[in-house]
């Protein structure tokens, strides 16, 4: 599941 | 069929932004797209999910820091030019 891998996330 | 030519795409900001995320994943190497917004900006000009991006402007951010390069697509302006490949062909 690469959602849990995030570690950073921005909207754009 | 998946195209793994990298793209070009044009967008203008809409009222929700470019509609798309920037994210960066652990223990993986670039900054991956996700989020776009059916119909947004992004997704008109081609942008996909899951989508690597390559660069920002014609300026080539592979090796920039995450922080950077969402300074870089935030201080753009209304409009925004990235080049992206799928996740394959990166």
């Amino acid at each position: 599941n690469m959602i849990s891998l995030v570690t950073q996330k921005t909207k754009l | 069929k998946v195209n793994h030519k990298p793209r070009i795409c044009k967008m203008v900001k809409g009222p929700n932004g470019f509609g798309f995320s920037l994210n960066m994943a652990k223990n993986k190497p670039g900054l991956f797209i996700n989020e776009v917004q059916s119909h947004g900006p992004a997704d008109t000009a081609g942008v996909e999910n899951n989508d690597f991006l390559v660069e920002v402007n014609g300026e080539n951010v592979m090796n920039e820091s995450y922080d950077k390069v969402v300074a870089r697509i935030q201080s753009s302006g209304d409009k925004l030019t990235v080049l992206v490949c799928s996740k394959d062909a990166y």
